[in-house]
């Protein structure tokens, strides 16, 4: 069993969870913010077989989107640093997904 | 240190974390949502040390019960398949918990 | 990759994020809530390359500050046993940091 830690964006979400439910896996969903935009994003928690893992990656691939946020406010124009004007344009990437292995499954 | 990743119904918490806490162990909580229902339930982050894993996991199955969700919405309902009407009893689980190895824990 | 799930107190996050930021390290944020003092704190996941980990312990550790909690209501004074008067002052750590080790890390 392997947990996918799934940091998507929100307008994304909710045709994810339809096709992973389709295809019968599991998730659960956390509200989260990014730390440089500080915009609000998702964070899945999908628990899979090790053999499911490229077919559920190959989902997200499928479904999440990458996107310029223009105007954005990252977190450094409140900081000591000025930021530079160019950062009114920051492309943020469809999925970002860490893999941790999980070393015992259990439901109750 | 391992860090149990669990998943239990909102109606369980508290009693989960008062019994958590009278035995001494430690825990964070974040709120969530199931996948396929769309309800709200908990995630819980519980670092235990390796010796303590079988207690903590006998006190989560002695406090967090199977329920039976009576009408359920799940998330098909609003996709492209109509969803079946037995469908209208789904048995939640009382926790779905993931085991991962911590390898290294500090307290600051 | 390492995948660190850190726990900090409210006052130290949007410091923490910044100079996280700065030094060009990437971070997700997701409230969270103690489960002893039932206050609201912070929880981050910041995913590192391994030779990194001890410049961000080192970030966290300047960063987030152990305080005092006064007139703490902690979760079994709702229980069964009254707690002790002593418990009315309680110390929270800087920070609890769990380092989870990441199989396989993408970016889509
Ligand atoms: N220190 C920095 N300097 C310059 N540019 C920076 C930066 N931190 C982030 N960015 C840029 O801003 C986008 C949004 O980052 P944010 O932190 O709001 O939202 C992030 C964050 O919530 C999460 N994330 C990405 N990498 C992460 C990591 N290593 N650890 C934890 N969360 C991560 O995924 C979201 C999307 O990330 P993505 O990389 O696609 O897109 C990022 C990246 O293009
Ligand atoms: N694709 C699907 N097809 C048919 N039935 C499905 C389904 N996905 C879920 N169900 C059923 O619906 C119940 C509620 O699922 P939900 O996703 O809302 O709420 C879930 C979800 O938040 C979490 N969970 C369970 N397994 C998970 C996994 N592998 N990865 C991540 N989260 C999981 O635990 C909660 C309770 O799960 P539990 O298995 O006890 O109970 C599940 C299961 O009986
Ligand atoms: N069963 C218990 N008996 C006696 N005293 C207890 C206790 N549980 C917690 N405390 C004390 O209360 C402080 C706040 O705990 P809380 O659970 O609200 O907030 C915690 C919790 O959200 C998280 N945390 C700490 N250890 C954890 C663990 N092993 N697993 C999961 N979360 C943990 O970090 C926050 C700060 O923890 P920290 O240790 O610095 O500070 C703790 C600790 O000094």
């Amino acid at each position: 069993m392997k947990l996918l830690i799934t940091i998507v964006q929100d307008q994304d979400v909710s045709a994810l969870l339809e096709t992973l439910i389709e295809h019968g896996y599991r998730a659960t969903k956390l509200a989260s913010t990014g730390g440089f935009l500080r915009m609000g994003n998702t964070t899945l928690l999908i628990g899979v077989e090790e053999e499911e893992l490229d077919a559920v990656l190959a989902l997200i691939k499928r479904t999440c989107k990458k996107r310029e946020q223009l105007d954005s406010m990252p977190i450094l124009s409140f900081g000591r640093a000025s930021i530079d004007s160019h950062l009114d344009k920051v492309v943020v990437g469809g999925a970002t997904i860490f893999s941790v292995d999980v070393e015992r499954f259990e439901k109750i």
